[in-house]
């Protein structure tokens, strides 16, 4: 464990958190992606499929039990709250899952480092993982709102892809059989679509500022 | 570190 994993997977913990506690608290989820957040449950749960056959740390265990019950968690409560669905943006949110999930199972089909379920599954949740974030960006696009919380999600999501990629660096230089493809480049993909979303935010945010100025 | 390393991270 370096710092820069620490400090991604202690960025990306927080970001799933807020969002959950955010949510639970003002008791809404506008702006907030139901697609998305389907999708990343999707990716804990292929992903995680050796938790309960390959013991690896308790730290590793409790991690990825946070992560399935809280991605879990949130698409329950968008689904399910009676005051959160409420405000849940669905005319906006109509990007079709179908469309990423397919790609990415293909992809995994071929592409991968063994060809048993596990290893497949492994490959698809990080192809997913990668493409994940489009919805949002969609409804992002559309609506032309950032408020707080999908900002401070977005800004968690994108610390928490910048430190896995020093991670990486770090990794490869420090541990000589440390190789790994697949998460590299699906990981890449995904930080150039994080890099996407943070020139929106910022040009929205921008334009909110110029729109309260005095005149 | 053993090749085993990889699947460690989240």
């Amino acid at each position: 464990m370096n710092i820069f994993r620490l400090a991604g997977d202690m960025t990306h913990l927080m970001s799933v958190l807020v969002l959950l506690l955010k949510i639970h608290t003002i008791k809404s989820c506008a702006g907030i992606s139901l697609k998305t957040q389907e999708l990343y449950a999707l990716v804990f749960a292929t992903r995680y499929l050796d938790i309960f056959t390959d013991f690896i740390s308790v730290y590793n265990t409790i991690m990825k039990l946070i992560f399935l019950g809280s991605s879990f968690s949130i698409v329950w409560y968008m689904r399910r709250h009676k005051l959160v669905r409420r405000s849940y943006d669905k005319e906006q949110d109509t990007f079709r899952h179908f469309f990423l999930v397919l790609p990415c199972l293909l992809l995994a089909l071929v592409m991968n480092e063994k060809f048993t379920f596990k290893e497949v599954m492994w490959a698809f949740s990080l192809y997913l993982e990668a493409v994940a974030i489009l919805p949002q960006l969609v409804l992002l696009q559309r609506t032309k709102n950032i408020d707080n919380l999908t900002g401070q999600y977005v800004f968690l999501l994108g610390a928490y892809r910048a430190f896995y990629i020093f991670n990486w660096i770090y990794r490869y230089f420090t541990e000589p059989h440390y190789v790994h493809w697949i998460t590299w480049i699906s990981g890449l993909v995904q930080t150039l679509l994080y890099a996407d979303f943070f020139y929106y935010y910022f040009n929205s945010w921008k334009n909110n500022v110029k729109l309260h100025l005095p005149a | 570190g053993s090749p085993d390393s990889v699947k460690d991270e989240l």
